[in-house]
């Protein structure tokens, strides 16, 4: 595919944006966490179009981005299982 | 590299390419 422009992103209905910047979001982030890859893309599509664009053009920023996604996934989980044991506790 | 601030969320409803099927569940 080729990089997502600004430009292109304008010329198409807003709907279909996001659809466009999750086709090249996901298989960057399916190459590093595959069984995640639907819900970090999921959660990556609520940034805002321009900042999601920046975020395609710098690989770092990228991964930085993915590993914060990962890191909110697992402390969910873990309030998750903690509020499970604590109420199951009673 | 530019800085992005924003807040994830857990409740964002997952997101899969079209045809992914095809191409990532071989």
């Amino acid at each position: 595919q080729e990089p997502l422009t600004a430009s292109m992103l304008a010329a198409a209905p807003p709907q279909e944006q996001k659809q466009m910047i999750g086709e090249r979001l996901y298989p960057l982030i399916h190459a590093t966490h595959p069984s995640l890859a639907g819900k970090i893309t999921g959660m990556l599509l609520e940034i805002d179009n321009t900042e999601l664009l920046l975020l395609l053009e710098s690989p770092d920023s990228l991964h930085c981005k993915i590993e914060e996604a990962v890191a909110v996934l697992q402390a969910h989980q873990a309030t998750e299982t903690s509020h499970k044991s604590s109420t199951t506790a009673f | 590299a530019p800085v992005v601030k924003s807040k994830l969320s857990v409740k964002a409803p997952e997101f899969y390419p079209s045809g992914y099927n095809q191409n990532f569940n071989q």
